[in-house]
């Protein structure tokens, strides 16, 4: 992989593909 | 600061590319690609068609929009509109 | 004047998800897509990264740093400055 490539194992177990401007998104659990 | 944002804009990137690749019907691309970057995580989709997609029309319309760019590719009035602005 | 701009701009956001697999070493997931989406027309990249995850990063960058969010995620000062301006 490159070095544009994202880490391996990205720190949260569950990942949520979340609309960043919806109100309820949590920029901090991501 | 930039160094974390960079990563993290990365993370975020591959998740939407992983969701967009779904919406638009690309089933073994996505799977194929989600071990490619060695990533097992579970993952909820957002709605279709997926919150790159979405983000991407906004941004080309703008993009084209641009005052050297909008004789050369179409754009919305409203982006112009907002280019003037 | 959208539809086409919409047409055009899914055109332009597939070849530049082709291009942003190639560039972070997904190549099986890139040839995978092509062929799940049935492009047939040969493709020239752009310099790494590409134009998606170049645009993607300064989009994320400047969304971290609005004033309503940048004090839960990372940002660059430039960023933060041309929100501030």
């Amino acid at each position: 992989l490159s070095e544009y490539a994202p880490p391996p194992n990205p720190n949260s177990d569950h990942l949520v593909a979340a609309n960043p401007f919806d109100d309820n998104y949590n920029t901090i659990s991501y | 600061a930039t160094i974390p944002t960079r990563v993290a804009a990365g993370i975020r990137l591959a998740l939407y590319v992983y969701e967009y690749l779904l919406h638009v019907g690309a089933q073994k691309s996505a799977q194929t690609f989600l071990s490619e970057i060695r990533w097992e995580k579970n993952i909820t989709l957002g709605e279709p068609p997926g919150f790159l997609h979405s983000w991407w029309c906004v941004f080309w319309d703008l993009y084209c929009a641009a005052p050297d760019r909008r004789e050369a590719c179409e754009h919305s009035s409203e982006a112009k509109a907002f280019q003037d602005y």
